[in-house]
């Protein structure tokens, strides 16, 4: 554990904690994709069967107990809660996540680093979260006027991919044998995603006015 | 040698 990590990881939970402040707070899932909340769950599923047969450390578990449960408690949200399911844009979130997922999981079988059945759900795991984003990246594009809170959780998810990849470098230069060039490679793909919404995010921020994605 | 990927990242 290096401090880019941790602060990783802490940005990631902060992420969520401040979707689900704006989904309970506001009764409202404006502007936020429930594909990409969905997408988010089947990532954590995939990744984290290993809390079933390998245990790292607590704070892995926990945290990996924590993911799943705020990202269940997200999409609940979004498709059955009694308030909030009617505030959900359904019209503005139309990209067709499927071929993400399908996609994901050609790739996993194609390029992965042992051909078994939990080895390939994870790698599928990885392709998957570095995509994952794009249904919401599409959708701010069309919502107009992005409030506060959706567009901060945005900004702390690319923030946290931004501290995994400083994580990596940190523990590359002073571990030994570590070398995980699949989780490298989309996790570098993932951040480059956010480029264009993190230029609008930080030339509104500076202008002091709402975010807008043109 | 590298490992392949230790797994112990979230």
């Amino acid at each position: 554990m290096n401090v880019f990590r941790l602060a990783g990881d802490l940005t990631h939970l902060l992420s969520l904690v401040v979707l689900l402040l704006k989904i309970v707070a506001t009764k409202s899932c404006r502007g936020v994709s429930a594909k990409t909340q969905e997408l988010y769950a089947i990532v954590f599923v995939t990744r984290y069967l290993d809390l079933l047969f390998s245990f790292v450390s607590l704070y892995n578990s926990v945290m990996k107990v924590v993911f799943l449960g705020s990202a269940f408690s997200i999409v609940y949200f979004m498709r059955y809660h009694k308030v909030v399911r009617h505030t959900y844009d359904r019209e503005l979130d139309t990209f067709r996540s499927s071929f993400l997922v399908a996609g994901s999981m050609v790739l996993a079988l194609l390029i992965n680093s042992k051909y078994t059945f939990f080895e390939v759900l994870w790698t599928f795991s990885i392709y998957l979260e570095a995509v994952a984003i794009l249904p919401q990246l599409v959708m701010l594009q069309r919502t107009g006027n992005i409030d506060n809170l959706t567009g901060n959780y945005v900004f702390l998810l690319g923030m946290y991919r931004g501290l995994y990849i400083l994580n990596w470098i940190y523990r590359y230069s002073t571990e030994r044998r570590y070398w995980q060039m699949i989780v490298w490679v989309s996790g570098i793909i993932q951040t480059a995603l956010y480029a264009d919404f993190f230029y609008y995010y930080l030339k509104c921020w500076n202008e002091n006015r709402t975010l807008v994605i043109p | 040698v590298h490992h392949t990927h230790a797994k112990d990242e979230l």
